[in-house]
């Protein structure tokens, strides 16, 4: 038996926001550890994993470990339904063919219950080995969000370089050119308006803006994110997830391949 | 010519 009970069940509704759109399908492996999930997309240009840790839930059994295999775009429109104040419940017996959410309201005596069907996927994992970048930068969600957004308006890709204390998004095309650039802020008044830049080495990457847009859905979960390079490697990108109270319940990470001059 | 890589050819299946 597999149950996990989130008093906050709007993480969970953030997080299918954050991935739905990027890849279709997807397996939850759910264990004594908590819940993680490892995807590419279809064009194995950019892979999600995401890390739920059994103790950020309120109750979680897991008696043995189970492969949830489902429909993300499924998942998250029975998600629609539940309210962001909701308390979310995932239940699956140990070899059933779906999944049950049942959404209570808060101080209410409303409970609805819903199932989703699961699904056998031939899942591809890939082993990603934990190793140092060049460059590590740590910056506001909304900013990184609004630079992506913002070029995408003037070419596809965006060239991230990075020397000294500051790092530059520069993009080109038709129309003419944009760059923005940060530079790393001294204050710590606010930790999450701040921008810090940790650098081995200096590096100039390009990337394709669509993923980087898809990845930015996961602004929401998270005031900052830290976006992790080293040359000729994919970048990486983390948002990491924290309940009301602070506590660290896991994160969303995305890996991008990068786009190379031949 | 700038050519977009794919995951697969960084990492291997585990």
């Amino acid at each position: 038996m597999f149950e996990a009970k989130l008093i906050q069940g709007a993480i969970l509704k953030k997080i299918l926001d954050a991935i739905k759109d990027l890849v279709n399908e997807a397996s939850w492996d759910c264990s004594s550890q908590g819940m993680s999930l490892q995807a590419m997309d279809t064009s194995h240009v950019s892979l999600v994993a995401v890390q739920m840790k059994a103790d950020g839930f309120d109750k979680y059994r897991c008696d043995r470990s189970v492969t949830l295999g489902m429909n993300l775009s499924s998942l998250s429109k029975i998600l629609k339904c539940a309210g962001n104040d909701d308390t979310i419940t995932l239940k699956a017996p140990d070899d059933g063919d779906k999944i049950t959410l049942v959404f209570e309201a808060k101080n209410e005596s409303e409970t609805s219950e819903y199932e989703v069907k699961l699904m056998n996927l031939d899942s591809e994992y890939l082993g990603i080995p934990d190793t140092p970048y060049s460059v590590n930068v740590k910056m506001p969600s909304h900013k990184f969000q609004r630079i992506c957004r913002d070029l995408q308006q003037i070419g596809d890709a965006v060239t991230i370089s990075c020397a000294k204390d500051s790092i530059r998004f520069a993009a080109k095309g038709d129309l003419g050119s944009g760059t923005v650039n940060l530079c790393q802020t001294a204050s710590a008044d606010k930790p999450e308006d701040s921008v810090s830049i940790s650098m081995q080495e200096p590096i100039i990457q390009s990337f394709a803006l669509k993923y980087l847009n898809h990845f930015a859905k996961a602004t929401p979960l998270s005031p900052q994110v830290s976006l992790s390079l080293s040359p000729d490697v994919p970048l990486v990108v983390e948002y990491s997830i924290t309940d009301d109270d602070g506590s660290d319940f896991g994160y969303i990470r995305y890996y991008l391949a990068p786009k190379i001059d031949e | 010519d700038i050519e977009q890589r794919i995951l697969p050819s960084f990492y291997s299946s585990k």
